[in-house]
Parts: structure tokens; sequence; C-alpha cells
């Protein structure tokens, strides 16, 4: 799987991680 | 690829379970904002009832020391009545 | 291989997210309990002021009273007082 946006704060989050690296929030969370 | 299959599942799994707990933090979170917009209004409620309370115990005093007044008052007045009595009946 | 320690590592990552989200959980919910302890002190708080606010004008009410009491005694004592002495100077 590739790099995923975070769909609260937009940062570009590496593949490999489950939270978004700036506000924590999980990869499948609105 | 059974294993990787799996393994899939198992994270596709914890990251829905990730959501929902996400959605319960957001919750709570909404909670405790409101929370302490209304804890804001306690000091205000407290500065009330001691504001009512100094009036209320101000109001007594005044009153207590008008009831001496007015005491006093009476005294005299009977015993002025009973001074009057006495010089018209002499 | 690649991929199945890639899926591994990032399992291991959601499983430690689950248990950082559920800590959270848990402290915001200790929160909301000591929030709702706080907040019950409200109607209390406010039962209180209207206790307060009523006993103050009961006491306000009772002092205008008297107020007009003392004021009648006082006029009735200077009436009183000028039929006495025009009676003793006759």
């Amino acid at each position: 799987r590739g790099r995923w946006s975070c769909q609260s704060c937009t940062f570009e989050n590496e593949p490999a991680t489950v939270l978004c690296a700036i506000c924590e929030r999980p990869r499948l969370a609105q | 690829d059974l294993q990787l299959e799996d393994l899939n599942q198992q994270l596709q799994q914890a990251e829905e379970a990730l959501v929902a707990k996400q959605e319960l933090i957001d919750k709570l979170k909404e909670e405790a904002e409101q929370h302490k917009t209304v804890m804001e209004t306690i000091p205000v409620l407290k500065a009330q009832a001691d504001i009512y309370k100094a009036d209320f115990q101000a109001e007594r005093q005044a009153r207590e020391k008008l009831a001496e007044r007015k005491e006093l008052l009476q005294d005299q007045l009977e015993q002025l009545q009973r001074e009057y009595s006495k010089l018209r009946a002499d």
C-alpha cells in the first residue's frame, strides 16, 4: 500500500504507519 | 499467501478498531468541552450566593437596629402618655 | 518475506496504537466522572443563591414595614410633646 494522507490534517504519511504522524488519528478515521 | 492474507485481515481489523476508539475519543473530548463551559458558571453562582448572603446579613442588622429604635420610641411615647394623663388629671 | 515482515510491523504498531488510544479513553472517562461530581454542586449552589435572595427580600420588606412604624411613632411622640408642653404652659 502507498503513502496515505490523513483525512483530518491532510498530512502525507509513510505507507507502514497506522496513525497520522501529526495528529495521531488512525488511517481510516473520518 | 495464506499467512499474508491472515495478517492483512488482522491489520484491517486493528485499524477498524482504531477508528472506533478514535470516534469515542472525539465524543469524550466534545463532552469535556461542554462540561468545561458548564463548570465555568460555578464561580459566578458562588459569587451570587455570597452577595445575596451579605445583602441578607446587612438587611438583618439594619432591621434589628430599627427594631431597637422603635422599642425606644414606644417606651418614650408610653412614658409621655402617662405624664400627660397625670398632668391633665392634676 | 519482506511483505510479511512489513505487515507484522504494521500490526505491531496498530496494536500499540490501540493500547495508547484505550489509555486516553480511560483518562477521558475518569475526567468525565470528576466533571460530573463537580457539576452536581451546581443545583445546590443555585438553590443556595435562591434561598439567600428570598431571605434578603423578606428582611428588606420587614425593615421597610418597621421603618414606617417607627416614623408613625416618631410623629405621635412629637405631637404628644407639643400637646404636653402646651398643657403645661396652660
